[in-house]
C-alpha cells in the first residue's frame, strides 16, 4: 500500500513534536 | 403645508427624472416631517427618510465616479446627509410592517456604512440582506442576481475591512457559505480566508471590481484597498515567518521597508498582530498566538490525528 | 483535506491511463503525470505492468524519468540530464518540490544555503517565494521561515514514495516510538501510583495529627 507507506513516512517525520530552544526552557 | 409638500414632491420627481439626485433630495428634505400642524403617520415619515437617503446616496455615488478619478478623498455632504436621514429612519423602522420599505432601509444603511468605510458593519448588513428568503416583497421581485450582488458586496467589504480577529470571523462565515463558491470574487475570498499572501496581479484584478469610493484616497495618499491588502499580506507573512528583515518584507509586500515597518508597528500596537520590532537589526519577530507548550500539545494532537488517519486507512483497506 | 486524499483520485486516473496505453502514448501519460500540479506520488503508476515493460524499449527513458520523480531529486536529474528526456517547466517545478520533500525527510530544519544549492536558486526572495507559493500553499509542507537563522523549520511534510531500503529504518523508528510510548505510559502509571500512595500517607498522617489534637484537647479538659 504505497499511499499508507507515504502517510507513515510523513507521520514519522513529525517526530519529535517540537524541538525549539524556547520550548526546552518552557518545558523545564 | 399641504400645498408646499405637493409642490416639493413634484419638483423632486422632476429633479430625479433629470438625475439631479442631490437637488431632489434637498427638495424633499425641506418637507417638515415633524410638523405639529398636520397628522403624518410613521410609515410616511419612514418612506420619506429612506427616499431622501437613497437620493443622497445616488448623488454621492455619482460624485464619487467623477471626483474619485481625481484621486482625492471626498468627505461628501451627500454621504453625511444620507446618514442623517437613515439615522432618523432607524427610529421608525422597528415599528414598520412595510416589508419593501424595511428592505430599502436595510440596503440604504449598508450602502451608507460602505460609503463611510465602516466596512465590517457594512459587510454584516450586506450579508444579512443576501440571506433574504422571500423572492417577492410587496410588488418587488428579489432575483438571485440581487442577492448575489449583496453577497459580493459583503465579501468585498470584508476584504477591505481592517485585518484582525473580527474580520477573520466574518471571513470564515462567508467562506463556509457555499453560495460564495459560485461568486467571481471567490478565489480572492479563499486566499484571504486561508491567510495567503496576495500577489499584485490578484490585487489588481480585485481592484477592477471595486466601487469608486472604495478606491478613493486616504489622507496619507494610499487607497483603502492598498491599506487593506498590505495589512492582510503582513498578517499572512506573520503566519509564514518566524522573523523577516524589513528590506525583504518591503519586497514581499511591494512597498518601501520604512512603510512596512510603520504599518507593522501600528498593527502590533493595535494588538492585531503579535510580534516585536528590532530597529537596530531592522527585523520584525513574529510571535505565535499560542505558547510553546500549547504548540507542543497542538503538534502532538496533530500527530495522533495523523496516526488515527493511517489506522483508519488501514482499516478501510482491510489491513 | 491532506495531500494523500487530494491525490488519490489522480493516482487512480493515471494508473488506468497507464494500463490502457502502450509505447509512445504511454510516454505521454508519464509526461502528463509528472507535470500535473497536484500529483506527488508515482509508485502506483510505476508498478503498472505496461510501465515496467518499457524497460529495454526505445521508451525506457520515460521509465527512468518516472523513477526519478518517484525517488529522485533535481540534483539527480542534473547529474544524468544527458540520458533523460528534457523536462518541461511544470516538471522542473515538481521535481524541485519533491526535492524539498526529500530534504525534509532528513531534517526538520532546512538551511537556506542548502535549499538554494539544491533548488538552483540564487537569492533569498526567490527561494522564499518558491517555498511559500509552490510548497506551503501547495499543501505539501507546513513550517516557518526564519530569515535571521536563514533556515526553514518544517512542521509537516508530505511523504514521498519510499525506496525499498527505507522500509527497515521506518520499522525501526516505529519500534522505537512504540517502546518509548510504552515506557512513557509505564512511567505515567508509576507516577499515578506514587501520587496515590503519597496521598494515602498524607491522609493517614493528617488523621494521626487530628487524633493527637483530640487527645490533647481531652486531656486538657
Amino acid at each position: 500500500e504505497n499511499s499508507l507507506l507515504r502517510q507513515v513516512s510523513s507521520l514519522l517525520r513529525r517526530l519529535p513534536a517540537i524541538e525549539s530552544g524556547k520550548f526546552q526552557d518552557d518545558f523545564l | 403645508e399641504e400645498q408646499v409638500l405637493i409642490i416639493r414632491e413634484k419638483l423632486a420627481e422632476l429633479y430625479e427624472s433629470e438625475q439631479q439626485w442631490s437637488r431632489a433630495a434637498q427638495m424633499l428634505s425641506g418637507i417638515d416631517l415633524d410638523s405639529g400642524i398636520r397628522m403624518i403617520d410613521d410609515t410616511y415619515r419612514l418612506s420619506k427618510c429612506v427616499q431622501i437617503a437613497r437620493l443622497y446616496l445616488e448623488s454621492a455615488k455619482f460624485a464619487a465616479k467623477n471626483d474619485g478619478s481625481a484621486g482625492f478623498i471626498w468627505q461628501d455632504d451627500d454621504a453625511v446627509n444620507a446618514e442623517a436621514f437613515i439615522n432618523k429612519a432607524s427610529f421608525l423602522v422597528s415599528n414598520s410592517q412595510q416589508e419593501v420599505l424595511n428592505l430599502q432601509y436595510k440596503v440604504c444603511y449598508a450602502r451608507i456604512l460602505d460609503l463611510k468605510r465602516k466596512f465590517l458593519e457594512a459587510a454584516l448588513r450586506y450579508y444579512d440582506i443576501s440571506q433574504i428568503e422571500k423572492r417577492q416583497i410587496g410588488d418587488e421581485w428579489i432575483d438571485e442576481e440581487a442577492l448575489q450582488q449583496a453577497l459580493t458586496a459583503a465579501v468585498t467589504c470584508t476584504i477591505l475591512a481592517a485585518a484582525g480577529p473580527q474580520r477573520s470571523r466574518v471571513l470564515a462565515t462567508l467562506y463556509k457559505d457555499e453560495r460564495c463558491s459560485k461568486l467571481k470574487i471567490y478565489p480572492i475570498l479563499q486566499k484571504v480566508y486561508l491567510e495567503r499572501i496576495l500577489r499584485k496581479p490578484e490585487i489588481d484584478a480585485f481592484a477592477e471590481e471595486l466601487k469608486a469610493h472604495q478606491k478613493a484616497l486616504l489622507p496619507d495618499n494610499s487607497t483603502v484597498l492598498d491599506r487593506a491588502m498590505i495589512e492582510h499580506n503582513l498578517l499572512s507573512a506573520s503566519k509564514l515567518y518566524t522573523n523577516i528583515s524589513f528590506e525583504e518584507l518591503g519586497t514581499l509586500l511591494g512597498i518601501a521597508p520604512q512603510k512596512a515597518e510603520k504599518i507593522a508597528s501600528r498593527m502590533i500596537y493595535e494588538d492585531r498582530m503579535r510580534g516585536s520590532i528590532d530597529q537596530v537589526e531592522a527585523v520584525i519577530h513574529f510571535e505565535d498566538d499560542t505558547e510553546e507548550l500549547q504548540q507542543w500539545d497542538q503538534q502532538i494532537v496533530g500527530l495522533c490525528q495523523a496516526l488515527n488517519d493511517v489506522l483508519d486507512s488501514m482499516a478501510k483497506k482491510g489491513l | 483535506m491532506d495531500i494523500e486524499q487530494k491525490q488519490e483520485e489522480l493516482i487512480e486516473y493515471f494508473v488506468k491511463q497507464a494500463e490502457t496505453h502502450k509505447g509512445a502514448s504511454l510516454a505521454n501519460v508519464i509526461v502528463e503525470a509528472t507535470s500535473h500540479s497536484s500529483l506527488f506520488a508515482f509508485s502506483e503508476i510505476l508498478s503498472v505492468p505496461n510501465i515496467v515493460q518499457l524497460q529495454g524499449t526505445e521508451h525506457s527513458v520515460y521509465l527512468d524519468m518516472l523513477r526519478l520523480f518517484a525517488h529522485g531529486t533535481w540534483n539527480d536529474y542534473k547529474s544524468s540530464a544527458g540520458c533523460l528526456p528534457q523536462l518541461i517547466p511544470d516538471q522542473i517545478r515538481k521535481l524541485k518540490q519533491l526535492s524539498v520533500l526529500t530534504m525534509a525527510e532528513m531534517n526538520k530544519v532546512l538551511p537556506y544555503d542548502q535549499l538554494m544549492q539544491e533548488l538552483d536558486v540564487s537569492n533569498v526572495r526567490e527561494l522564499e517565494d518558491f517555498l511559500i507559493n509552490e510548497c506551503m500553499y501547495a499543501g505539501i509542507v507546513r513550517g516557518k521561515l526564519d530569515q535571521l537563522r536563514r533556515c526553514f523549520e518544517v512542521q509537516f511534510a508530505a511523504g514521498r514514495d519510499l525506496r525499498p531500503e527505507q522500509l527497515g529504518s521506518m520499522i525501526q523508528t516505529l519500534t522505537n516510538w512504540l517502546a518509548t510510548s510504552d515506557n512513557l505510559l509505564l512511567s505515567i502509571q508509576d507516577k499515578i501510583k506514587w501520587a496515590d500512595t503519597m496521598s494515602e500517607l498524607d491522609k493517614k498522617h493528617q488523621k494521626e495529627v487530628e487524633d493527637r489534637v483530640e487527645e490533647v484537647k481531652k486531656s486538657l479538659s
